[in-house]
């Protein structure tokens, strides 16, 4: 199988788990 | 033998951007065949594989802190190989070709880098290590 990843940067974590590291 | 697969929890709804990643929704538990340092897991979720963000996943067993680095308050010398303009007020905008200082390495392909004064997350994806004094 060819996995070759998405050109682009992955997502930020999503805004809940961003609010519960902070 | 048989290979086994690091199990995964899904954290919040995934959708996909694009034909290589995986959508899943929160709840789901994939299976993880590569972790990428640029941040794209690729996973299998019953039939169907592809790429995942790590920051939607975490281990099924609780919080894994085990693979992230310590932070390298020394920083670690990179060059930006793209340009790219923050979204978030946390990031750096910075442009191809600039030389940074990698502070922390994270599993979810956002890293901590330092330029002179300011520091703030940036993608793994668009760093490469330049081994050479700045």
């Amino acid at each position: 199988t060819i996995k070759r990843p998405p050109e682009n940067p992955p997502p930020r974590p999503p805004a809940e788990v961003r609010r519960k590291q902070a | 033998g048989p290979i086994i697969l690091q199990s995964y929890r899904v954290i919040a709804d995934y959708e996909k951007n694009s034909k290589s990643e995986l959508a899943a929704k929160n709840g789901d538990v994939v299976e993880i065949v590569e972790k990428s340092e640029n941040g794209w897991w690729f996973c299998q979720l019953r039939n169907k594989r592809g790429w995942m963000p790590a920051a939607y996943l975490e281990p099924l067993d609780g919080p894994d802190e085990s693979e992230e680095q310590d932070p390298n308050y020394e920083g670690d010398l990179h060059i930006t190989t793209k340009d790219y303009s923050g979204e978030l007020d946390d990031e750096l905008s910075l442009q191809e070709g600039e030389n940074v200082e990698v502070i922390h390495k994270l599993l979810d392909g956002w890293w901590v880098v330092r330029k002179g004064s300011i520091t703030g997350y940036f993608p793994a994806m668009y760093l490469q290590k330049s081994g050479e004094t700045a």
